[in-house]
């Protein structure tokens, strides 16, 4: 077991650095085991430092450099062991318009590199755009669930029906 | 799916290949979608179902419907690769269903035969996800993460390996 | 203290039926003390039953209903006892576009109905043009904030440039 | 404000009458204005102000810049009306200020005079608000209250009465 968790460690490590100065247009970060020699006992430390920023405890980033480096890891674990589905619920509420761009653009390289099937539930009409299709829920019955089928110019009236 | 929460009346929902938007005003059922596929891939905790008992994920009713008495959520999987685990290897697509009744429990089924939870949660982790995959990031959850401590951070990582 | 506790929880209960009601649209909520017969010791329950559906534990609300909720306790309490100041930090990030537009109606009323200042950090193209005034924060320098006076037309550019 | 978390410079922020929206970029700056406010209204847990220890608030420094060793918040009240509590009621406007140098801890003062973290806590109770009051909504918290028990929930009645 050891083995393995140190390799699975350096694969994420890896897409970890490059996944993080992709999403902030630079920066750097890394991952680190911490509190124990023994891979199996020790804990997963987290250090990041947004472009032209100073290295700080995590806590003090901002919501949405928080939501980037978690987006980081989370995306750096799945391309080391890449799962059949994803699913994302409304992840990018915390971004301004140009990080969903930088974002949007990351999901785009991730169906090139991996055969994942992703669903992204979201209320941005940027992230909308970018989608490859789009299934709307509606309770035009209160209080019971339908699913539409909606293409994109039918996405802004669900937007301005909400 | 039928039953499950908002979701009473039979629905079923197609995931294609590549990035696919879910949209729709506030409450309208869409977190509902990814905690039915959870659910049916094993998940045993209420409290992450939104719930006080499991009982919660069976519609309650709503101003026109009375309440239900069970909910059943099914994934078919394509197996044409037959790159499934040896044991539900024959037939070309897989089924796993889950069907929960008021008070009685739930019944896990794999193409049709009664399996225990414990299969349905092994069979998952062998195709690399499952109930509490990091690939399936709940609302509001993404910052957990973050705020998590690092002993906790590693059994993210322990799913990669 | 007991008289004074009974009465702001009638006057809180009051107002926060009043707001649930205006931001959801129709519905209705109400307040009740649990627990224990003496207020002094008793804890808030809030009962919400969101438009057209049934009455259900708070955890089972979604995000954009749980935000609605929260905000119309808020403001319940803010009405009964009217601060100098209020800042809200990007509430409105997991409300869709109609209870955007519901949000800021509320927030003009709230302008009229009392003498408070309110600070309103936001994303939102929908907000930004409702707010009097803009205030924009940007790092130039790299690290390092600083405050710029922004018109309506600016936002849209600082929202481009983000 | 100066030398406090991103805003190394002097900053001053007036705050107009009716609705200001505050915008700009990820990571630019914006909450830590709000935690400016509560910081100088006498908040005094570091968590709160996203930090380890309350040095977190002294500017750490940037790729141009150097860290500072001390970092200070004013707020000015304008008392035109003399509605102020009795003991700080002769002037036109009220300074309170809290001062901050590494290692060395906190310094309030109201118009110039050092006072103690409680005197400037009293100080915003009596004015209805202050680094706790429900009216200053972190980034984040709003779903706090819909998750807080019963018992904590109290505690918000508490401020209103
Ligand atoms: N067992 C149940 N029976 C009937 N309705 C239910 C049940 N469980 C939850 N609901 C309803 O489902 C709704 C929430 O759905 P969900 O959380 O999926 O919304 P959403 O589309 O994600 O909204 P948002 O955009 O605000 O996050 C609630 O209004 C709730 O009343
Ligand atoms: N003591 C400090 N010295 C220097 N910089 C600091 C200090 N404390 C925090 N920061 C910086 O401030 C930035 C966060 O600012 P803030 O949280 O206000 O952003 P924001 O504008 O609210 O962003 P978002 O829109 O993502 O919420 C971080 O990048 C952090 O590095
Ligand atoms: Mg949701
Ligand atoms: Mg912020």
């Amino acid at each position: 077991g050891r083995e393995r968790l140190l390799a699975a460690f350096d694969t994420v490590n890896g897409h970890f650095k490059r996944l993080f100065t992709t999403l902030f247009g630079g920066g750097e970060a890394e991952l680190t085991l911490t509190e124990s020699e023994d891979p199996l006992e020790a804990g997963l430390e987290i250090l990041a430092k947004p472009p032209g920023k100073k290295l700080s405890t995590l806590s003090l980033l901002s919501g949405g450099e928080q939501t980037l480096t978690a987006l980081s890891l989370i995306f750096a674990i799945f391309l080391s062991n890449p799962s059949p589905i994803c699913v994302l619920d409304e992840v990018d509420a915390p971004l301004d318009d140009a990080n969903i761009e930088r974002f949007c653009n990351l999901m785009d390289e991730m169906t090139k590199l991996t055969e994942t099937r992703f669903l992204m539930i979201t209320h941005h009409a940027f992230t909308m755009a970018r989608m490859d299709r789009l299934l709307g829920v509606t309770m035009q019955e209160r209080g019971v669930s339908q699913l539409v089928s909606v293409d994109l110019a039918g996405a802004e009236r669900v937007l301005a029906a909400e | 799916m039928s039953g499950f929460k908002s979701f009473v009346d039979p629905t079923e929902v197609h995931v294609e290949p590549g990035l696919t938007g879910i949209v729709g005003p506030n409450g309208c059922g869409k977190s509902n979608l990814l905690e039915a596929l959870r659910w049916a891939m094993g998940e045993n905790s209420a409290k992450s179902m939104r719930g006080t008992g499991m009982d919660d994920v069976i519609f309650a009713g709503s101003g026109g419907r009375s309440a239900r008495s069970m909910a059943e959520v099914t994934i078919f999987i394509d197996n044409k690769e037959r790159s499934a685990p040896s044991a539900y290897n024959e037939s070309d697509s897989i089924e796993i269903s889950r069907r929960i009744e008021r008070e009685a429990g739930s019944v896990y089924r794999i193409n049709g035969r009664e399996v225990r939870a414990r299969d349905v949660q092994l069979f998952f982790a062998d195709a690399s996800t499952g109930a509490h995959s990091p690939a399936l990031v709940r609302q509001g959850q993404i910052g957990q993460i973050i705020a998590a401590k690092p002993l906790q951070r590693r059994a993210i990582l322990e799913e990669a390996a």
